[in-house]
């Protein structure tokens, strides 16, 4: 465990909770993308089977219930208790085009041909496009309220520190695991985008983000 | 071999 690695799980955690927070409170998950918060819920699933076959450390463990726990949190809420305010017209990325490709490249490029490797290479490879069902909704509609938008923010944040944490680990562990490096810098480049209009119209005092 | 990286991060 370094800094960079414990920053990105905590940045990882406020994420999640800023987004449920926000539905919770405000009763309403309009523009959020509930496809994408189901593909993250199918990210956790798949990733974390592992609680059924190694034991790592109490934090290893609880951190992972958490995340499998709220991510199902947050697709109920979306899908259930507050389904009347879901912008169904607006969340229209079609998932098969993240699927497909993704169970293809999962099956093609892993560690070792087994149900459980196979899985944890799609749980990798769908978390860095998971996100883009969100992103494409917000370029559909426009704009995006500000507390929606800092969640995105420490999604992305998340994903640039544990960057940082597999250099460190590289330097001081000589290790580094290149499916989940490729998937890494794939899905912070997603971000990129929006990190630019985040500190630009939305850290300015704006409410909302508007796209020009 | 066991490559525990990919179970301790999460």
């Amino acid at each position: 465990m370094n800094v960079f690695r414990l920053a990105g799980d905590v940045s990882h955690l406020v994420a999640i909770i800023i987004l449920l927070l926000k539905i919770w409170r405000s009763k309403s998950c309009a523009g959020i993308s509930g496809k994408s918060q189901v593909l993250f819920a199918l990210v956790f699933t798949t990733r974390y089977l592992d609680l059924f076959t190694v034991f790592i450390s109490v934090y290893n463990t609880v951190m992972k219930v958490v995340f499998l726990a709220l991510s199902y949190a947050t697709v109920y809420l979306i899908y259930m208790r507050f389904r009347n305010s879901y912008n169904s017209e607006n969340d229209t990325f079609r998932v098969e085009f993240l699927l497909v490709p993704v169970i293809g490249l999962s099956f093609l490029e892993n560690y070792a041909f087994t149900p459980l490797e196979i899985l944890w290479t799609f749980s990798i490879f769908l978390e860095a496009v998971a996100i883009m069902p969100q992103l494409f909704m917000i370029t559909k509609t426009g704009e995006a309220e500000s507390i929606t938008t800092h969640y995105l923010f420490f999604l992305g944040l998340y994903r640039a520190l544990y960057i940082a944490n597999w250099v460190w680990r590289y330097h001081t562990e000589s290790f580094y695991d290149l499916i989940a490096i490729v998937s890494g810098v794939v899905q912070t480049i997603f971000f990129c985008d929006f990190f630019y209009l985040y500190f630009t119209r939305v850290l300015r005092g704006r409410g909302k983000m508007t796209l020009p | 071999e066991y490559n525990v990286f990919k179970h301790d991060e999460l």
